[in-house]
């Protein structure tokens, strides 16, 4: 994929350098007993559970790319490590497409000035 | 315009509410625009249903008319507006508590505690979204949710997120510009959301993103609300 010039920031060729012991120093199944004790979570049987901790790898693998894509925010796991971003996508957002009538009413343009 | 300004500190932000699995965020956002604008014309923060929203609120969008608020199967903040406005109102939280699930509907108009008087969209303007913001109250926003499944605090600001899949709906509350980014040896301007996946998630429920370039389609998709006032009811 190619990025447009308006998507990029100055600042793009500055990149963060990891500590590339991390992964040798926690690994994943630390990580998911963890995640499990903190948030709570169980699963009913040991495939549910085996594959659970698939996704969830592949989440430690997503949000330490997210780290690199957006290194002033903190990424990691959080509760929903476990779920796939399809599942994600279909149990936590929500938000239908906007298709402005010609009508709707815009906010008037307020002084930003003083 | 104020360098920062923060609706929490003003008294209109209830506590941070959580959705569950339940793809209702459009109700939350619109939940947490009129609390504000209700706050703004009378004074009194009132946590707002989701619920009624949920299990009431069919309405469909103008333009598409297949495209109407589905409780947990999603739904658009300016459907709701326009549903607050026809059926009278929104109840309270308490009295029209939230379970997470699509249920039937039991509005009781004789209910009612905060009611629309208008609403707009707002132009993707970064200083027209920060004055409507500072006058009107917490606005609704949509955002690309595609970094939030990972994210724990800080400003987020990623390289390339694409501004034309807004996929959540949140509140924007406020804004700073202290938000220092070691990386870039400078401070970063950025919107402060409310989100509505519980406390336990972002910061305390929060999740800052910089300022600047409609990262995320955050500037894309803002509506503002204004409550009737008690006298005008």
């Amino acid at each position: 994929s190619t990025v447009a010039p308006k998507e990029t920031d100055d600042d793009l060729l500055i990149r963060q350098v990891v500590s590339a012991g991390d992964d040798q120093l926690l690994s994943a199944e630390h990580h998911f007993s963890s995640f499990k004790a903190r948030f709570g979570k169980a699963y009913e049987t040991e495939e549910e559970h085996d594959y659970r901790f698939e996704v969830f790898k592949a989440n430690l693998r997503r949000a330490k790319t997210h780290q690199k894509l957006d290194p002033n925010a903190v990424h990691g796991v959080t509760k929903f490590s476990d779920l796939t971003p399809g599942e994600f996508r279909k149990k936590f957002l929500g938000l239908k497409r906007l298709r402005l009538p010609a009508d709707t009413q815009k906010a008037p343009i307020l002084p930003t000035n003083d | 315009l104020p360098a920062d300004f923060d609706w929490r500190d003003h008294g209109a932000v209830t506590l941070v509410k959580d959705q569950g699995s339940c793809g209702s965020c459009w109700s939350f956002s619109t939940t947490g625009a009129l609390e504000g604008a209700h706050f703004l014309a009378t004074g009194e923060l009132v946590s707002l249903s989701e619920q009624q929203l949920v299990d009431c609120d069919h309405q469909c969008d103008p333009e598409e008319k297949n495209s109407c608020d589905a409780g947990c199967n999603g739904g658009l903040m300016t459907n709701a507006y326009e549903y607050a406005l026809k059926a009278g109102g929104l109840q309270r939280e308490v009295d029209y508590p939230y379970t997470g699930k699509d249920g039937t509907c039991k509005f009781d108009k004789t209910k009612v505690v905060a009611s629309v008087a208008n609403f707009s969209v707002v132009s993707l303007d970064e200083d027209q979204i920060a004055a409507n913001l500072v006058k009107n109250g917490p606005l609704s926003i949509g955002i690309n949710a595609v970094f939030m499944q990972t994210y724990i605090g800080g400003v987020s600001c990623p390289y390339i997120c694409s501004k034309h899949m807004l996929d959540h709906g949140v509140l924007l509350v406020g804004y700073g510009t202290a938000g220092y980014a070691p990386i870039r040896f400078k401070d970063k301007p950025y919107w402060i959301i409310k989100n509505s996946w519980g406390e336990n998630w972002g910061e305390q429920g929060y999740y800052k993103i910089c300022r600047g370039r409609n990262v995320c389609g955050v500037d894309s998709m803002v509506s503002t609300v204004a409550a009737l006032h008690m006298e005008d009811k």
